[in-house]
């Protein structure tokens, strides 16, 4: 039995499982799991299906868990599927938001790192796949996709914490997501990426400073969105395009899922600005996943009033 | 393989002032293993950025040394990391 898991605290990875199936079985009308893949070690890839069955609706694609050792962003999917079905219900905007869309959840992206990161190296960041003519371990996940992947040079180094791996979808958990997403096109509206630290709030691009083609709009959102953040415990976020917030960077989710046609697309860089970094006392990650939940829900609100 | 442990390995959190302070970062990198924590890799590191990295016990004399050699405004974010991991965890089981 893998113990007891909690909101409160760190879950390993078959705590997260085992807490994927209670989901399944408590709420059985409302959460399913569907396997888009395994990874590398051969660990199932799951995404947890939130609203009413066998009906197609506009959707938002929620991701936790990219890098290993940002331990406090799986904290946040497995709270935001707790609170969604725990509120359903009791609470106006989360029925409204469930009665008329879904959200996929993939509560962690990189398996086999975050394994890593719990038993053998807590500041493991990349996955655990072998790369050619290399001794060293692994592939940044968020470099590894198709927008403008050969772009940054400094990627090419497979010893280095931000390798692209050796082509854009070379690595099985990031084909297993680009193939999910691209075969639910037509109901993904929203894609949302759970990192930490640093408190922002990102949108496109990373790649290059030209600005996309709905920047005034995602701007609008990703303001609204941290000052909605912010009135919970006053933590302040900054936002903005990638490249000009936070830094330059090729190969992202955000920028590929974006450039795929999801026109609303953000990456939150949750708690804390450095005093803790990765090590986000587990005291924190309530307060945390609270704030981040009022964010997470007026983007929702606002999508589902604004698309189509 | 026996897990890694991060006694009294530190955390430096660093502002360089110009260009010239940032490429002294760069070539701390070059030689020595730093784990950039922010931004996620050196060629990102610029002027009036802050920058926050990792580095070994062993290594964190001669980064400190070098920094003041250099006068660069520095802080310790963290003292010791193993420390540090083990305090994550303070929330006791329900």
């Amino acid at each position: 039995t893998p113990g007891r898991h909690s909101y409160a605290k760190y879950n390993n990875w078959e705590k997260i499982v085992a807490w994927t199936e209670k989901m399944m079985d408590k709420h059985p009308e409302m959460v399913s799991r569907i396997k888009i893949g395994s990874t590398v070690e051969n660990n199932p890839l799951y995404v947890l299906k939130i609203g009413k069955k066998n009906e197609k609706r506009k959707a938002i694609f929620m991701d936790c868990g990219i890098h290993a050792r940002e331990w406090v962003s799986p904290a946040f999917c497995q709270w935001f599927v707790y609170q969604a079905t725990k509120t359903y219900g009791r609470n106006k905007i989360m029925t409204k938001l469930l009665d008329r869309m879904n959200f996929y959840i993939l509560p962690v992206f990189n398996v086999d790192g975050y394994i890593w990161s719990w038993t053998k190296n807590r500041m493991w960041r990349k996955n655990r796949s072998k790369n050619q003519n290399s001794k060293c371990i692994g592939t940044d996940l968020n470099r590894n996709f198709n927008a403008s992947w050969n772009s940054i040079s400094d990627t090419k180094n497979p010893c280095a914490e931000n390798y692209r791996g050796s082509a854009p979808e070379s690595e099985k958990e990031t084909k297993a997501v680009t193939d999910f997403i691209r075969s639910h096109l037509n109901e993904i509206k929203v894609y949302i990426t759970f990192h930490s630290y640093s408190q922002m709030l990102l949108f496109p691009y990373g790649y290059t400073s030209k600005l996309p083609p709905n920047h005034d709009v995602l701007a609008k959102v990703a303001k609204i969105g941290t000052d909605v953040l912010s009135t919970r415990y006053e933590t302040r976020y900054t936002y903005g395009p990638i490249k000009s917030t936070i830094y330059p960077t090729s190969g992202s989710s955000l920028d590929w899922a974006y450039d795929l046609g999801i026109k609303y697309t953000f990456a939150f860089e949750l708690r804390d600005k450095g005093k803790y970094g990765f090590l986000l006392p587990e005291s924190q990650i309530k307060p945390t996943c609270r704030e981040t939940m009022l964010a997470v829900k007026f983007i929702a609100k606002y999508i589902l009033k604004h698309t189509s | 393989i026996a897990p890694v442990r991060f006694d009294r390995e530190k955390v430096f959190r660093v502002k360089p002032q110009d260009e010239k302070q940032a490429d002294i970062i760069k070539d701390l990198a070059k030689t020595n293993e730093l784990d950039f924590w922010y931004p996620s890799a050196t060629h990102h590191v610029a002027a009036n950025m802050t920058v926050d990295f990792r580095v070994s016990e062993k290594e964190s004399q001669a980064i400190q040394s070098a920094l003041d050699q250099n006068n660069m405004h520095y802080e310790i974010l963290i003292h010791d990391l193993q420390e540090e991991i083990e305090k994550q965890f303070d929330v006791k089981e329900d």
